[in-house]
């Protein structure tokens, strides 16, 4: 899976997430991905998410729309996104990975997986990783 | 307010990847943050900046959607998609399509030019064709990675642990 999330000089925030899905799936199985509020979600009033992981387990908890609820109540993306997470794999026993963005432009990216590799730009300065501590 | 892109290239893995892989997949994801980057500095919004970044990683083999997508059961692609405007919560997605080279692209055109939010398998190749999305050879979308991929996960099946199978 991949995903993006974004904020433009505007303040306007979207995301978007694409995705083949799970080795060996049945034909016409379909994951978390273009549902709304589990691949992610976007609204200017908070911020926008983008998810990857468990497909199954990420539909299960609205991992997204999950993530933001943390974040109207006043956590920071860092602290909404490991929130979620691990609401995820103590609930459903499901791993996976987010991309955050507030709606001030503050951004995360955590998983509960080994790894995943991450990319972000914010006012001219890149950073990017993939494994734990990275 | 600040510009800001973040992407990622699917969570996974117990394990760290083999070094070479760990290159290209750091590349892939910094290639596509300065391409959704390059976008927003010049003035574009944020919605064409997060497509443009999931076009680049679709193009990319090493990330699992798009080329590079891994194979169902059958040894087929099947892909799905979604983007979203925070502006005011419009939304496009797609589900189980079959030969198109960037279902982001498609999940948009579902956004801008339909009264739905989410057109799947046969509709939503009937809706590419109408909006003139080019139909590609299957085989541009599989990758040797993949087709290995597969043949592992019908040979080991549910000998796999948790954390290595189900993850997208």
């Amino acid at each position: 899976t991949v995903g993006a999330v974004a904020m433009d000089g505007q303040g306007n925030v979207a995301f978007a997430t694409s995705t083949g899905g799970i080795v060996n799936k049945m034909i016409g199985r379909v994951g978390d991905s273009p549902c709304i509020g589990s691949g992610g979600y976007a609204d200017n009033h908070i911020g926008a998410v983008s998810s990857t992981g468990h497909g199954e387990s990420i539909m299960k908890v609205n991992l997204a729309r999950l993530t933001l609820f943390h974040m109207e109540q006043g956590m920071s993306p860092e602290e909404a996104a490991s929130n979620a997470l691990n609401y995820m794999k103590t609930r459903v026993q499901g791993t996976g990975g987010l991309i955050v963005v507030s709606k001030e432009g503050e951004w995360t990216a955590k998983w509960s997986t080994y790894s995943m590799p991450w990319a972000a730009v914010k006012d001219g300065q890149l950073q990017y990783g993939l494994n734990p501590g990275e | 307010m600040p510009l800001v892109i973040v992407v990622h290239g699917g969570a996974g893995g117990n394990a760290p990847h083999p070094e070479d892989r760990q290159e290209k997949l750091r590349q892939g994801v910094t290639k596509a943050a300065l391409k959704g980057y390059d976008i927003l500095r010049g003035g574009g919004r944020a919605i064409d900046a997060v497509e443009g970044a999931v076009v680049v990683l679709e193009d990319d083999p090493e990330f699992n959607a798009g080329c590079g997508s891994v194979l169902n059961e059958q040894g087929k692609v099947e892909m799905d998609a979604i983007i979203m405007d925070g502006k005011d919560l419009s939304s496009g997605a797609v589900s189980a399509v079959k030969r198109i080279a960037n279902p982001i692209k498609l999940a948009h055109l579902v956004m801008e030019k339909t009264r739905h939010t989410l057109l799947t398998d046969q509709g939503a190749a009937l809706f590419a064709k109408a909006m003139g999305v080019p139909e590609i050879p299957e085989e541009q979308l599989v990758t040797e990675q993949n087709l290995k991929r597969l043949e592992k996960a019908k040979l080991k099946g549910d000998q796999l642990p948790a954390s290595e199978k189900d993850l997208g």
